[in-house]
């Protein structure tokens, strides 16, 4: 389950959109004993200015973002915008069962955004 | 709700990226989940779904490719069960000092060459009519290859002074190089005998508690630090 992606166009600011992947829904709840899914979320948004300069609360603007997006407010065809991606990222833990019945337990870095930015 | 995805390009790659080549094929022999795997994975996933926090309690942070209640790094923390359990013929009665050996199989053809062992523990669980005086002697040597063979190397001896908890033994260390790879299926011959003259014990259950480091699962390791 997804937030509606933005279509094109200005959208809202970067932020993290909200994703749940669902073990059932790929076809793996039958060797995959926990979790039944994980919140992994995804980035999206303009980052326009002032968007660039990332609201409270968010990771600190990197001056090379400001800097792409005071190009390009100044000339538009001059530079593209700078991207939405993630700034801030949590692991998760699988516990399944393998090909010879062995109880595994993996644990995966960098699986979850918690926080996006303009890079 | 929407139909599963059908098997493709796109589950694969997600299976690639968790590191596996591909899901196990049909429903997998359903069989108790051990408790030590269920508290080690909620000690790291409170949440069935996971909420984006790394912290246990308010203030903690747990290490990423680190097992903190077994105290090692890793990031696969596997249980192996016994495969000779269901082919190992009940033990006759015997005599004092005539204790059988088993013969004990571990599937470990999931590991992979890149993966760095950190805990191997055997556990084995006994049963006995009889404490005999001063307790029993287990030894685990490498089991011959083919029924009959003797035994190989000896990997370790230890005392065990009463039957009745799981006895576990480090296979790391001294019994098997911590930089050795694992054969795809490791044999392992299993002696208990009493110290004194007593009836022999009989083994109720073996299984394998492997953790290992796969580092190109472990970010943090390869991010250069600044």
């Amino acid at each position: 389950g997804a937030e509606p992606m933005l279509g094109g166009g200005p959208g809202g600011a970067c932020r993290a959109r909200r994703l749940y992947v669902s073990f059932r829904e790929v076809g793996w709840h039958r060797w995959v004993i926990a979790p039944r899914g994980f919140l992994a979320n995804y980035c999206q948004g303009q980052c326009a200015l002032p968007a660039a300069l990332s609201g409270p609360g968010g990771p600190p603007a990197l001056n090379h973002a400001v800097l792409r997006a005071l190009m390009h407010a100044a000339a538009p065809g001059a530079a593209d915008l700078p991207c939405c991606v993630p700034a801030r990222l949590s692991p998760i833990s699988v516990l399944f069962f393998d090909n010879s019945d062995n109880v595994v337990l993996r644990q995966y870095e960098d699986m979850v955004v918690d926080e996006c930015g303009c890079r | 709700t929407r139909a599963p995805v059908p098997p493709g390009p796109a589950t694969d790659a997600l299976l690639q990226a968790l590191g596996l080549h591909d899901a196990p094929q049909g429903a997998p022999r359903l069989r108790p989940v051990p408790p030590l795997m269920w508290r080690l994975f909620r000690r790291r996933d409170p949440q069935e779904t996971w909420s984006g926090s790394r912290r246990t309690s308010p203030g903690v942070t747990l290490q990423p490719c680190h097992v903190e209640e077994l105290g090692v790094a890793g990031n696969i923390v596997r249980h192996i069960p016994d495969r000779g359990a269901p082919t190992r013929a009940p033990e006759p009665a015997s005599a004092a000092g005539h204790c059988p050996e088993w013969t004990i199989i571990f599937d470990l053809s999931a590991v992979e060459p890149a993966e760095r062992s950190s805990l191997a523990r055997l556990e084995l669980r006994f049963e006995a009519a009889e404490a005999p005086e001063g307790g029993w002697e287990l030894s685990v040597a490498l089991a011959g290859q083919g029924a009959g063979a003797s035994p190989g190397l000896v990997l370790l001896r230890q005392a065990v002074p009463i039957l009745g908890p799981p006895v576990r033994a480090e296979l790391l260390g001294a019994a098997w190089g911590r930089n050795a790879s694992w054969p795809r299926s490791l044999r392992l011959a299993l002696a208990l005998r009493p110290r004194a003259p007593a009836a022999c014990a009989r083994l109720a259950e073996a299984s394998l508690l492997l953790v290992t480091l796969d580092p190109r699962l472990c970010h943090p390791l390869a991010r250069p630090r600044r």
